[in-house]
């Protein structure tokens, strides 16, 4: 993340929109702008207060092309709304020529724009890291929101963590759920507590998210779908039904961002698009992914440079497709370069927060990418995997 | 107040906008804004063409090397010179 430079003295702000748009209805406007406040004031101490006269701290208002900042809007697409950092007002404006739209694929996500822009009025640059709210660019509706670690990390650098705190730890994302909101906060704990066979055993064979967004946990000849807080309902399933021609007892698992998913085991991988093999498969590892062992361990792609990481053992290899050789002549390296990590792994994952997650045994680790190292946290990392991805008892 | 790093997004923006590839306004400092995610992947691409990379429209480790590298300022009547001037 990046910080402007300025910030606001006071937490306690007050805001009020000055123009609204022409396409929705004030009421709508009213919910979806204090919801994209409470993005921020959930993991802070802010708090955000509308006025409808009088002086505040953020003004909001929507117009067109020129209107008075010497930033004028360009129509329709391109930019679609500025702020002002602090130090120079803290102001939003939002381009009335786009198609606002609330709750819909269609036209541009209020919520979501009106949340950006507000980062932007509180302090925030634009991040370098392209799943946070504060990337430089829209893109598009995601029916479910979650602020990224990044973002979270970004407003506590400026506005300290919120005094009471609510989650579980798990994922800073964690804690109260936003006013009027169709997301719902992840990680709050299961309804129904389980005590499955994966609970009397909480050890995963491979873990991975799939292309369309899911994340599913192998163990045996049997898979898992994870939700926010446990295992989906009518799971476990038999990973021949679910991945024809996949077998069990999978070593490791990955979906590469061309949206492939490969499953390693033994000697041999599967290319996977969707829930169909993806050709002539399996096929050996030493021709597919030269350089990578058999018999791995673990595997995970990093979103920080999206390399391939293959463990094993002691030890770890990183795989670039675009490079010749894929792995370097330095690899592989000591596992022990990931700071906190134990040895022979058993699955890896970089999650939707930006964290990557090992499993070991019936344990976790959270690592965090920024520090690079196993993250302090009470309670303290290994946690047991049951409790926290599972919802076991 | 706190000067910290500026962003490689940051410093991507504040180049392509002062040689003609992103509006004018991203690289105003007194303020941040969103794009619409074909804006910045055209931008990105467009430079990376006329550059001669790769056309990945991703800012990745050559393309912000190049807009590292020191090149021509020339300055017409509105600013800097843009690589993206229509021939009449």
């Amino acid at each position: 993340y990046a910080l402007q430079g300025s910030r606001w003295r006071v937490k306690g702000l007050t805001y009020k929109i000055s123009k609204y748009p022409k396409r929705l209805k004030r009421a709508d406007v009213d919910a979806e702008i204090l919801r994209a406040f409470s993005v921020w004031s959930e993991f802070t101490d802010l708090t955000f207060t509308p006025k409808t006269s009088g002086p505040v701290h953020i003004e909001i208002k929507f117009v067109e092309s020129e209107h008075g900042d010497g930033d004028a809007f360009d129509g329709m697409g391109g930019t679609l709304a500025h702020a002002f950092f602090p130090v120079f007002g803290g102001d939003a404006h939002f381009d009335d020529a786009e198609l606002w739209t609330i709750g819909s694929p269609r036209g541009t996500n209020l919520f979501q724009v009106a949340a950006h822009e507000f980062g932007h009025s509180l302090g925030l640059s634009h991040s370098d890291v392209r799943s946070a709210l504060m990337a430089p660019f829209y893109r598009g509706f995601e029916p479910v929101f979650k602020l990224d670690s990044d973002d979270v990390l970004a407003i506590q650098a400026l506005y300290g963590k919120r005094s009471t705190q609510g989650g579980n730890g798990l994922n800073p994302t964690s804690g109260g759920a936003y006013p009027k909101t169709t997301q719902k906060p992840i990680f709050s704990p299961p309804k129904t507590p389980r005590d499955d066979q994966l609970c009397r055993d909480p050890k995963i064979d491979a873990l991975f998210n799939s292309a369309d967004g899911e994340t599913y946990a192998f163990k045996g000849n049997k898979y898992y779908r994870l939700t926010e807080n446990s295992v989906a309902d009518g799971y476990p399933k038999s990973i021949s039904d679910g991945w024809p021609g996949l077998p069990g007892d999978i070593d490791a698992a990955f979906t590469y961002k061309n949206g492939k998913t490969y499953f390693f085991k033994g000697t041999k991988y599967w290319r996977f698009n969707g829930r169909s093999v993806d050709g002539d498969y399996p096929k050996e590892i030493s021709e597919g992914f030269t350089g990578v062992p058999d018999h791995l361990d673990a595997a995970m792609v990093w979103g920080g440079n999206g390399k391939i990481y293959f463990f094993k053992g002691s030890k770890f290899w990183r795989f670039d497709p675009l490079k010749r050789p894929p792995v370097k002549s330095s690899y592989p390296k000591p596992i022990s370069n990931w700071e906190g990590l134990p040895n022979s792994l058993d699955a890896a994952l970089q999650y939707t927060n930006g964290y990557t997650y090992f499993f070991k045994g019936d344990k976790y680790y959270r690592f965090n990418d920024r520090t690079f190292a196993v993250d302090y946290a009470d309670p303290p990392f290994p946690r047991p995997s049951g409790h926290w991805w599972f919802g076991c008892k | 107040v706190y000067t910290g790093p500026v962003s490689t997004t940051t410093q991507a923006e504040i180049y392509l906008s002062q040689f003609g590839y992103l509006p004018a306004s991203a690289r105003n400092p007194s303020l941040g804004g969103l794009l619409d995610a074909s804006t910045w992947t055209k931008a990105v691409q467009d430079f990376q063409s006329f550059a001669g990379l790769n056309v990945t429209g991703e800012l990745d480790e050559e393309t912000m090397q190049l807009m590292s590298l020191p090149r021509c300022g020339v300055r017409d009547k509105v600013g800097f010179g843009s690589d993206n001037r229509s021939k009449r």
